[in-house]
C-alpha cells in the first residue's frame, strides 16, 4: 500500500536538489524494479504503471525505453493509465519523437493504441515528426476497424483520433477512412472528420461544422473546431446566448466517458434565476435542466449550471422543485469544497437553510 | 511535496527498502 503513495512522491518535487537525488538515486531503483517484474513475470499491472508514469514525468531515456517495452508486450493495454502515461509525451519531451519511432511498427491494441494514435496527431500537427506512423496499410486496416465498431461508446475515442490523423496519411490510403469517418454516426468524429477535409483543402465541410455550432449537443466541440481553423466570426450569433451556452455546457459534462460517454438525446431548460450562490459567495445566474437518453436504464435527469456544472445522478429528478435540485446541489459544493458551512449529509432541507439565508 | 534533497534521500532509502 506504501508503494503507490511513494510513487506520487516521485511526482511531487518542486527543487532541483531534491530532482536531482530523486533521478540520481530514484530512478535507478524503480529501472531495477520494472526489469525484475519482468524477467520474472511477478506484474502487479496497477504499480507497473504508476512505475511508467513515473518515468513518462522524469523524461529520461532509460524510463522511456522501459515504457516502449511495456507497449511492445502490451501489458495492461486496456487500462486508461496508458492515457495518462503517454500524454506526457508532448513536443517538450525529451523522449516523444524516440517513443513514437520506436513503437512505430508495433501493433498496439485497446487504450494504449489509441493513446499512441492521439500522441502521433499531436506531435505531426506541430511538426516533431515527419512521417505519421499510422500512414501504413496495417495500420489503416486497424483504423478501419475502428471507424466501424457498431460498438460506438468503446470506440468513440478511437474514432475521433482516426478522424484528426487524416491530414497526416497518404491521401491515397486516407480516402476510405475519411469517406468513413465522414459518414460515422457519432457527430463527433464527424466533426473531426469535416476538420480534416477542411485542412485537406475542401472547404465544403466548413457549413458542416456552422451547422453542427447550432445544436448544443455538439455546439461546443463544433466552435472548438472553427476557432482552430482561424473561423470564430462564423459561429451563429445564437450560440452566444447564455441560456444556448449553458445547454451546451451541459451537454458536454454528460458526454465526459465517465458519466454518460455522449449527449443526452433531449434537453430542456427547467429553471433560470439570479441568486446569491453560498458555495460562490456571490450573486450570479444560473441553470436547470432536464434531460433524456432514450436506451438508457436511468433515462435522464437533472443538470445544473452556473456554478459547478454537473449532474446528481440518482439524486434529483425533474419532479423535484427547483429550489430543491438547488438546494442538493449548494450542499454538495459546499462538501466538495470544504467549507465550513456544508453539512455533514446532503439534503434539501440543509441546502434550502443555506440558500434562503442570503436570498 | 518533496522540497530538499534531505527528504528526497529519505523517500529513496524508503524505496530500496520496500522493494528488497
Amino acid at each position: 500500500a506504501a508503494f503507490p503513495v511513494l510513487l506520487g512522491l516521485f511526482e511531487s518535487i518542486v527543487c532541483k536538489e531534491a530532482m536531482h537525488v530523486m533521478q540520481e538515486q530514484g530512478l535507478p531503483l524503480l529501472y531495477a524494479a520494472f526489469d525484475h517484474a519482468l524477467s520474472c513475470e511477478r506484474l502487479d499491472a496497477d504499480d507497473l504503471l504508476l512505475i511508467l508514469k513515473v518515468f513518462a514525468i522524469h523524461g529520461t531515456r532509460d524510463g522511456a525505453e522501459r515504457i516502449v517495452r511495456a507497449a511492445q508486450l502490451g501489458i495492461a493495454s486496456q487500462r486508461t493509465m496508458w492515457s495518462v502515461i503517454l500524454e506526457q509525451f508532448d513536443e517538450e519531451h525529451p523522449q516523444s519523437v524516440f517513443m513514437i519511432n520506436r513503437l512505430k511498427d508495433s501493433l498496439l491494441l485497446g487504450t494504449l493504441g489509441i493513446a499512441y494514435l492521439q500522441r502521433a496527431n499531436r506531435l505531426a500537427a506541430v511538426g516533431a515528426i515527419q512521417r505519421h506512423p499510422f500512414d501504413t496499410d496495417a495500420r489503416c486496416r486497424q483504423m478501419t476497424a475502428w471507424l466501424r465498431d457498431a460498438d460506438h461508446l468503446r470506440h468513440l475515442q478511437a474514432a475521433i483520433a482516426v478522424a484528426a490523423s487524416l491530414p497526416y496519411l497518404d491521401q491515397t490510403r486516407g480516402r476510405d477512412l475519411l469517406a468513413l469517418a465522414l459518414d460515422h454516426h457519432s457527430p463527433c468524429v464527424q466533426i473531426e472528420a469535416a476538420v480534416s477535409t477542411i485542412r485537406l483543402g475542401n472547404l465544403s465541410a466548413r457549413k458542416l461544422l456552422i451547422r453542427w455550432c447550432s445544436d448544443p449537443r455538439y455546439s461546443r466541440i463544433a466552435m472548438r473546431s472553427l476557432r482552430f481553423l482561424g473561423w470564430v466570426d462564423a459561429v451563429p450569433a445564437g450560440c452566444c446566448h447564455p441560456d444556448f451556452l449553458a445547454t451546451a455546457d451541459l451537454c458536454q459534462w454528460l458526454s465526459q466517458p465517465n458519466e454518460y460517454g455522449r449527449p443526452p438525446d433531449r434537453i430542456e431548460l427547467m429553471d433560470t434565476r439570479v441568486l446569491y450562490w453560498p458555495p460562490t459567495d456571490d450573486l450570479r445566474q444560473v441553470w436547470l435542466f432536464s434531460y433524456h437518453y432514450d436506451d438508457h436504464e436511468c433515462s435522464g435527469g437533472v443538470g445544473m449550471v452556473g456554478s459547478v456544472t454537473c449532474s446528481l445522478i440518482g439524486e434529483t429528478t425533474s419532479d423535484l422543485p427547483a429550489a430543491d435540485v438547488y438546494a442538493l446541489h449548494c450542499c454538495c459544493e459546499l462538501q466538495n469544497n470544504g467549507d465550513r458551512r456544508a453539512p455533514r449529509y446532503r439534503s434539501v432541507k440543509a441546502g434550502k437553510t443555506l440558500v434562503d439565508r442570503y436570498n | 511535496n518533496v522540497s530538499t534533497a534531505e527528504e528526497a534521500t529519505i523517500i529513496c532509502d524508503t524505496v530500496a527498502v520496500l522493494l528488497a
